[in-house]
């Protein structure tokens, strides 16, 4: 089995104002790739949708380089660490 | 901060500085991103607070040992954390078994509680540490309200993810922060300005976008050039600087000669002891007292005071010394090093006393000469003002930007050396909630403090009108009048690179006359002029973008400085200025040249009236140069009778390109 990791896929500037709807369309997103908007809650990490929009996820490689293709999307890129100065 | 708002001018004595003209920043936002805050500290007293203000969104949320009904008040007015991102990469759940934490706003590792309250922490007075710079703490706008964002996490010293900090992002935007406080950075090489694996770049600059001003740290990896972070346009980025204050520690030796060194010994004076250097034998002598590796015999050792020579400026040196000196039964240690400002106390009140190479040296040969070399170890005491001057921070990290040097980053200078401030109850090198800290993470909140007490008094301006008045009014000079230094091996006069505009100075920036104003059309001509792709600024700003073919120069980006990296012959750049001061305001040009450069201005004279806020002009700068040369610096000043609104020149010749002399 593929390893996930968390992945952020970033969407932009928000398009819609309802934050819920914005969620929805996170999951609809997730789920065209992972199969289900069940299998999509549970890989959803964060749903960004109030000063942008866009996600966080448990992917694999290969669902990451899916998502990175669909229209829409920005970038997907990996969860990274930072440090205290 | 017993001393540092002091030396920055924004004395409470005083009733006429901006601190008092903005109701010390009453009604002002502050949003924090670190390890969360330790709400019992009197720092976070709400005493005397009005109500919350209406804007305000966010939540307080209870959990491991924080119940937002009591730790939450009108000064803490929202605290939350966010874990997930962090996990995913650590793994779960939390291993707290080596170091404490807690899934909760709680403070386990001190730090965010010690940049909050420096940002916006209640006066608390009669503190010191250990009786070392005694006086009030506080913020730099003790009424401001704070919303902790625990996006930082104490393991391995303190670790945050992106996903995290994006979320928080994405949550203060809607709670209705006006400034952010980040004292959080990334590792070289960095990622570029539209890569969201920073998080840092992207998230602010959406909450820029919504006139949150973000501030934060450069990175503590400084004196080597190129090594500054957070370096996106819009962010306002803070090198850190030490105070007028010292903490001398007399070193006696037998011959009854004193020595002044540095440290923070809290410990007793223990008369006259042995003094020993490990003279070592063979091919490399030296190495026996080499700080980073003391090769020591025991029975030499025991009851002595031992001198050692560092190699390096980090702290690990001492730490490893002292830790060594203490297992051989020694009891003292003194350290000839390269300053690095940062003082650390060592463990129990062992004496851990900083010198330069010089004083060192002075001390070695008095114990090659002397039978039986003794010392006597003295407390450090504290001395504040005259004749102690700023400098900028051996650590602080210096530009120019690795990813645009035309950018000048850092930004910016505030004090973030040696400060005390409230910390967690678990910091173990606190004393009664108190801790001295030094990182550009303490300049940070100095800024972010600043910022609100700006916002406060000028509450329609924007992030970069904000950063320029910053800029433009900054100190490039000591109290007596002499230019600023920066430390590094050796010591040098301070430019652009070290300190942006120069050490913050908040009473001047209330009312800098002219500002460079930015707004997001500016960030999209910057976005373009640095190759990004049409898709990703549009998604990236929310406007469909389409640069032009022959892209924008990133010289004419509107910002408070010039920074020319690769002159050949001339170039000729555009910057616009709006009037926030006296309707009708005339300023002339004062141009002070980098050295080989000639600087032209056009218009010289810049007339503002009652319909004429924003004028623009252009720059000449030509180079007498025919070689590759490294950075020149100058400076432009518009002047009126009230005002010197001045920003920095940093000019590069660069005769054959792409070659690798950028720093």
């Amino acid at each position: 089995e593929a390893k996930s990791n968390v992945y952020i896929v970033y969407l932009g500037e928000r398009q819609l104002d309802d934050p819920k709807l914005v969620t929805d369309s996170h999951h609809d997103l997730l789920a065209s790739v992972v199969g289900s908007k069940e299998v999509a809650s549970d890989l959803m990490v964060y749903s960004y949708r109030h000063g942008f929009t866009g996600f966080a996820a448990k992917l694999t490689e290969s669902q990451a380089q899916k998502l990175s293709e669909l229209p829409g999307v920005v970038r997907v890129i990996p969860n990274s660490l930072h440090r205290l100065q | 901060t017993t001393r540092s708002w002091d030396f920055l001018g924004l004395s409470s004595h005083y009733p006429t500085n901006v601190l008092q003209n903005s109701k010390m920043g009453d009604g002002v936002i502050i949003g924090v991103f670190d390890t969360g805050v330790w709400p019992e500290s009197k720092a976070f007293s709400d005493e005397g607070l009005g109500p919350i203000p209406s804007r305000w969104k966010g939540v307080c949320k209870s959990g491991d040992h924080f119940n937002a009904a009591t730790h939450c008040n009108r000064k803490i007015i929202g605290a939350r954390w966010f874990i997930d991102g962090f996990l995913a990469e650590y793994g779960q759940p939390l291993n707290t078994s080596e170091d404490p934490e807690y899934l909760s706003p709680r403070d386990a590792n001190g730090h965010g509680t010690h940049t909050s309250s420096t940002a916006s922490g209640s006066y608390v007075r009669n503190i010191s540490y250990k009786g070392l710079g005694p006086g009030t703490i506080r913020g730099g706008a003790p009424r401001a309200r704070l919303a902790i964002y625990k996006v930082c996490w104490n393991v391995l010293g303190g670790q945050c993810a992106s996903a995290d900090i994006l979320k928080a992002f994405d949550e203060a935007i809607n709670d209705g922060v006006d400034v952010l406080s980040l004292s959080i950075g990334y590792s070289l090489p960095l990622f570029s300005d539209v890569d969201e694996r920073d998080g840092i770049a992207t998230g602010s600059f959406h909450a820029v976008a919504r006139g949150i001003t973000v501030v934060c740290g450069a990175a503590n990896d400084g004196p080597s050039a190129q090594t500054v972070q957070n370096t996106a346009p819009w962010i306002l980025t803070v090198a850190a600087s030490t105070i007028d204050r010292a903490f001398p520690t007399p070193i006696t030796l037998g011959n009854n000669k004193t020595f002044l060194g540095q440290a923070i010994f809290t410990g007793k004076e223990n008369g006259f002891t042995g003094l020993t250097y490990p003279e070592g034998t063979g091919l490399d002598p030296a190495s026996a007292g080499s700080c980073q590796a003391l090769l020591l015999n025991s029975t030499l050792i025991a009851g002595k005071v031992v001198l050692c020579f560092a190699s390096v400026a980090r702290r690990v040196a001492i730490r490893s010394a002292a830790s060594t000196v203490q297992e051989a039964g020694g009891i003292g240690l003194i350290i000839a090093k390269n300053p690095s400002d940062a003082l650390i106390e060592c463990s129990d009140g062992f004496p851990c006393i900083e010198v330069d190479y010089e004083i060192g040296t002075r001390i070695l040969y008095y114990i090659r000469s002397a039978k039986i070399p003794t010392v006597k170890l003295s407390p450090s005491k504290t001395l504040i003002g005259k004749p102690v001057s700023p400098n900028v921070a051996f650590f602080s990290s210096r530009g120019p930007s690795s990813i645009a040097p035309q950018i000048l980053k850092p930004d910016i200078t505030a004090p973030g050396v040696n400060i005390l401030a409230a910390t967690s109850q678990l910091d173990q090198l606190m004393d009664g909630g108190y801790a001295i800290l030094s990182g550009t993470s303490m300049a940070t909140p100095h800024v972010s403090g600043i910022v609100a007490l700006l916002k406060a008094i000028h509450p329609d301006w924007s992030p970069a009108a904000i950063k320029s008045a910053l800029i433009t009014t900054a100190r490039t000079k000591d109290a007596s009048g002499f230019p600023l230094f920066a430390e590094g091996s050796p010591k040098k006069l301070a430019n652009p690179f070290d300190f942006g505009g120069g050490i913050v100075n908040p009473n001047g920036a209330a009312d800098p006359g002219l500002v460079y104003d930015m707004g997001t059309s500016d960030y999209i001509h910057y976005l373009c002029a640095m190759g990004y792709n049409n898709s990703a600024i549009s998604r990236l700003t929310g406007q469909s973008t389409v640069c032009p073919m022959e892209p924008p120069s990133i010289l004419d980006v509107n910002l408070p400085s010039i920074t020319v990296s690769s002159l050949r012959n001339s170039a000729t750049l555009t910057r616009t200025v709006t009037n926030v001061g006296a309707p009708k305001s005339i300023y002339k040009a004062v141009i002070e040249p980098p050295t080989g450069i000639t600087v032209t201005v056009r218009p010289h004279i810049l007339v503002f009236n009652s319909t004429t806020k924003k004028i623009s002009f252009n720059v000449t700068v030509s180079a007498a140069h025919e070689v590759n040369t490294g950075y020149f610096f100058g400076s432009l000043t518009w002047t009126n009778e009230q005002h010197a609104v001045r920003i920095p020149l940093s000019v590069k010749t660069k005769i054959l390109q792409s070659y690798a002399d950028d720093n």
